[in-house]
């Protein structure tokens, strides 16, 4: 599985 | 993006130009935990290494970079520039008692077992916890600066104004990120004694001192 969080806030 | 994350973004940015300018201004770092500040290079550091994966846009990348830049500014000022004005003796807190649990719950507790997710979970959970040298160091030497006060004031109000930016996403967007939130709400509550003092002592004026 090929996925990477995306952390949007700082 | 709503109102309450773009105040907290730029509390946040507040408090750290605000304590790098006090420490430049003044040429001393006297009464300011660089452990603590250690610990926040760090936290921006392990949390931001998405800057090398994913873009997200022009204003999540100027301020991570901006985060990233002004605490090794700080760090370096403290510990090397201003070495001689660095109050080690009071700095005495054992951040190996914050960063080896901190370390153990990443691995346990993450949204994704893999070397990125886990780094920005440690991050997460480290930033909960990364002023405690500093609380401790004032509670320690019984008093604080004014402007050191303000310094966390901005930073505990970044903090509160995020928990009201994800009661915000919840309601309109249905998101939220539990690891996120529950660190957040810890590290709040971290502030809630210093917020009571500050509102108590230092907005009427007086100098934030601790009964003996």
């Amino acid at each position: 599985r090929e996925f990477t969080y995306i952390h949007d806030e700082l | 993006m709503n109102i309450f994350r773009l105040t907290g973004d730029l509390s946040h940015l507040a408090a750290i130009i605000i304590l790098l300018l006090k420490i430049w201004k003044s040429r001393s770092c006297a009464g300011i935990s660089g452990k603590s500040q250690v610990l926040f290079a760090l936290v921006f550091t392990t949390r931001y290494l998405d800057l090398l994966t994913s873009f997200i846009s022009l204003y999540n990348t100027t301020m991570k970079v901006i985060y990233i830049g002004c605490s090794y500014a700080t760090v370096y000022l403290i510990y090397m520039k201003l070495k001689a004005t660095y109050d080690g003796n009071h700095d005495t807190f054992r951040v190996e008692f914050l960063i080896v649990p901190v370390g153990g719950l990443a691995f346990l507790v993450n949204h994704d077992f893999s070397p990125l997710e886990i780094l920005w979970t440690f991050s997460i959970y480290l930033e909960s916890v990364a002023i405690l040298p500093q609380l401790f160091m004032i509670s320690k030497t019984g008093e604080a600066e004014t402007i050191t006060t303000h310094y966390l004031f901005f930073l505990g109000l970044y903090r509160a104004l995020y928990l009201i930016n994800w009661i915000w996403r919840f309601y309109f967007e249905g998101f939220f990120d539990m690891i996120a939130i529950v660190a957040g709400v810890v590290q709040t509550i971290l502030y809630c004694d210093f917020f009571y003092l500050y509102v108590t002592k230092v907005l009427k004026g007086k100098k934030l001192s601790l009964p003996a």
